[in-house]
């Protein structure tokens, strides 16, 4: 929906 | 190879059913330090963690890190043919393609072995930063769940906010407002009751409500549930499991318009 972030803007990738 | 022994063979079952509806397939990894999986669910708003020390199990072997790609839906209807007290025993060789499930009757006179095969998972492994949360509330899990479930009838979001007045769970919808506080509270009569609120800062976010109740299948687990919240940072919603390690649930904050 709108305003929902990813979880994969806060968490990095390996 | 692998093998592990869970003598609380139902822990198992109740990880699964606790987040099978978040994740449709992931990967358990396994090394000489425990059995852990970390998946996003599929829109990748939300993270489950899950990790479950090699000591808290009567027998853990592993000789070679490993992954093991499990349909969740699959494994849990496995799960669910072990009786409540069985003792579950998971197996798997180190090239092989199933994992094999057994269970015990505690009274050793029902043996039963369930293979599952095992599939090819493309997964990220994301960096789980360690932070200094701002407020931290523990709270009985069956107090969350209701929260949870109370506030989904009003609205889709919730804004939780930490005061040194308590934590308060807003909510709002056509139907009206709901505004729910919990209070530090550990003089409770049962310990099961208590709830404790450490507060370094006060700190609001807004969450979709729809994950913070897909976490809240996870209460079987735990008589307490963890909400640690920092600005602008996903919540974590941590459920301990005793003398094992823990089922951790991450999701990203929604942005105010």
């Amino acid at each position: 929906g709108a305003g929902q972030r990813n979880i994969t803007s806060f968490f990095g990738k390996h | 190879m692998f093998e592990a022994r869970l003598v609380q063979g139902n822990l198992l079952k109740k990880v699964v059913d606790a987040v099978k509806d978040l994740v449709t397939d992931a990967n358990f990894d396994c090394s000489s330090s425990g059995f852990t999986l970390q998946a996003m669910d599929n829109s990748h708003v939300s993270l489950v963690s899950l990790s479950l020390r090699s000591d808290g199990f009567e027998h853990f072997r592993c000789d070679r890190n490993m992954s093991m790609g499990m349909s969740l839906g699959n494994l849990a209807k496995i799960l669910k043919c072990a009786g409540n007290d069985d003792i579950v025993t998971m197996k798997a060789a180190d090239d092989g393609d199933t994992v094999t499930f057994m269970f015990e009757s505690p009274k050793e006179d029902r043996v039963s072995d369930f293979e599952l095969k095992l599939m090819d998972i493309d997964s990220e492994h994301l960096g789980i930063p360690d932070t200094d949360y701002a407020a931290t509330v523990t709270l009985p899990a069956a107090e969350y769940q209701r929260i949870c479930r109370d506030l989904s009838s009003i609205g889709d979001t919730v804004v939780i906010s930490a005061t040194k007045d308590g934590v308060k769970f807003s909510s709002s919808g056509d139907v009206g407002t709901a505004n729910i506080t919990v209070r530090q509270n550990t003089t409770a009569d049962k310990k099961e009751e208590q709830v404790s609120i450490d507060l370094k800062e006060p700190v609001a976010l807004t969450f979709a409500l729809r994950y913070l109740n897909s976490f809240a299948k996870a209460t079987p687990l735990a008589s307490h549930v963890s909400l640690s919240m920092a600005r602008d940072l996903p919540v974590m919603v941590d459920y301990q499991i005793s003398d094992m390690g823990h089922l951790r649930f991450y999701l990203a904050p929604k942005i105010e318009d």
